[in-house]
């Protein structure tokens, strides 16, 4: 038996549209600690892990640990059918193959459940060890996601340098390039536009901006991305959601031909 | 993908 209710269930459809469009099925987990899912893309360049711990539920039971395959475009549609302020809940029966997600709306007076198909998927679990990184920039996630967006109209890679200077994303290519430099911020009127950049080391890595643009979909989760670095690792970008989690990306860095 | 390193080449299986 599975009973996870959600106060702002707008949550849960931020969530599937920051990461349906890169991962088409996939497992989600629950068990005590919370709802999580972690999926590889089509191709396995990017990984997304998601976390939505137990705490942040306004009611959780979760009788035993259990994965649900889901077709994230599917739940999308069903997602897409609650309202912004709407109150969700998720229902599961043990061996069922089906899953419910019930919406009701703040005033209580509209109650809609959808039943949703689940699936058998054959996905592979990683185990992702804690890192030490050489560089961790924390900034706007609108504003990462406009240079994103600004660079890919130039080129198909960015490079994210960071120096003592600050962080440099740039690009290259037929039409010309672009660099783009933030340099640390912290004396802002608001945390949430502050630029922080922590760094051990200067590090300097390349990154298909397809997949970073991807990643940017998850901009409305939070006012803040961090993004780590580190020559050996995946880049790691982060949207925490509030209270309650995170989404990550991990990105393996392109290496030169 | 040219150049592009698959992201389970960074983790291991759990």
């Amino acid at each position: 038996m599975l009973e996870l209710r959600l106060v702002q269930g707008s949550l849960l459809k931020k969530v599937l549209e920051a990461i349906k469009d890169l991962v088409t099925d996939a497992n989600f987990d629950c068990s005590a600690t919370g709802f999580s899912l972690q999926a590889m893309d089509s191709s396995h360049v990017a990984l997304v892990a998601l976390l939505l711990r137990s705490e942040g539920f306004e009611h959780y039971r979760c009788d035993r640990n259990i994965s649900m395959g889901m077709n994230l475009n599917n739940m999308s549609k069903m997602l897409k059918c609650a309202g912004n302020d709407d109150i969700i809940t998720i229902k599961g029966d043990d061996g069922s193959d089906t899953i419910t997600f019930m919406f009701e709306s703040p005033t209580q007076d509209k109650i809609a459940d959808f039943e949703m198909k689940l699936m058998d998927i054959d996905s592979e679990h990683l185990g992702i060890p804690e890192a030490e990184y050489h560089a961790i920039v924390r900034m706007p996630s609108a504003e990462f996601s406009r240079i994103c967006k600004d660079l890919s109209s130039i080129g198909d890679t960015v490079v994210i340098s960071v120096t003592k200077e600050g962080v440099k994303f740039s690009t290259r290519g037929d039409i010309g390039a672009a660099n783009i430099v933030l340099r640390q911020n912290t004396t802002v009127d608001k945390p949430e536009e502050a630029t922080i950049i922590e760094m051990n080391e200067p590090v300097s890595l390349t990154f298909a901006l397809r997949y970073m643009n991807s990643f940017t979909k998850a901009t409305p989760l939070s006012s803040m991305v961090t993004i780590s670095l580190s020559s050996e690792l995946p880049v790691v970008v982060e949207y925490k959601i509030a209270e309650m989690g995170y989404v990550r990306f991990y990105l393996a860095p392109k290496i030169e031909e | 993908d040219g150049g592009q390193i698959p992201i389970h080449a960074f983790f291991v299986k759990s």
